[in-house]
């Protein structure tokens, strides 16, 4: 474990703990994608699948638990409870995410490491976590404004795979053969893909303004 | 953790 990756983990922990608050709290979950939190939930089971067969550390399997439990509430909450429910915008939240899914286990399927069950699940989920804050985003473009606790979820969700492409390079300088070129790849994607998001937050924390997305 | 592996990452 190196400070990087654990600024990581504590910063994907902080986005999913705010992004609960604000639904548990203020019970509305205006301006967030279900069709992303149903990615998310995905991501993790395909991703923790070993979480009873391979034991790394009790940080390791408490963490696994909390991501899978709180990812699995955020859409229990969206899409069962009432108050909730009654806040989601439906009409607006139309990205065909089965549509991102199919790709990433064709390429699962042809790119991986080992070609096993556990490997290719593994190496989809990478692929899956790259993409699946494709229809927030999407929904942050035709919602243009959004709320405080939206875009803090946003910043954190992406800034954590910035701490973990530290990390890599951080492992890769002090472990011999640590190479992991589809870890590396995927995870600059994904970070890559927050980018525009990242540059208006900036603009509208520097501005002092409510956080706008161009149309 | 040893170097081949990355499966100790979440």
């Amino acid at each position: 474990m190196n400070i990087f990756r654990l600024a990581g983990d504590m910063t994907h922990l902080a986005s999913v703990l705010v992004l609960l608050l604000k639904i548990h709290t203020i019970k509305s979950c205006a301006g967030v994608s279900l069709k992303t939190q149903e990615l998310y939930v995905i991501v993790f089971a395909t991703r923790y699948l070993d979480i009873f067969t391979s034991f790394v550390s009790i940080y390791n399997s408490l963490m696994k638990l909390i991501f899978l439990g709180s990812s699995f509430s955020i859409v229990w909450y969206m899409r069962y409870h009432k108050a909730v429910h009654r806040t989601y915008d439906r009409e607006q939240d139309t990205f065909r995410h089965w549509f991102l899914m199919l790709p990433c286990i064709l390429l699962a399927l042809l790119i991986h490491e080992k070609f096993t069950f556990f490997e290719v699940m593994w190496t989809f989920s990478l692929y899956l976590e790259a993409v699946a804050i494709l229809p927030q985003l999407v929904l942050l473009q035709r919602t243009r404004n959004i709320d405080n606790l939206t875009g803090q979820y946003i910043f954190l969700l992406g800034g954590y795979r910035g701490f973990y492409i530290l990390n890599w390079i951080y492992r890769y300088f002090t472990e011999p053969h640590y190479v992991h070129w589809i870890t590396w790849i995927s995870g600059l994607v994904q970070t890559l893909l927050y980018a525009d998001f990242f540059y208006y937050y900036f603009l509208s924390w520097k501005n002092n303004k409510k956080l706008q997305l161009p149309a | 953790e040893d170097g081949d592996s990355n499966k100790d990452e979440l």
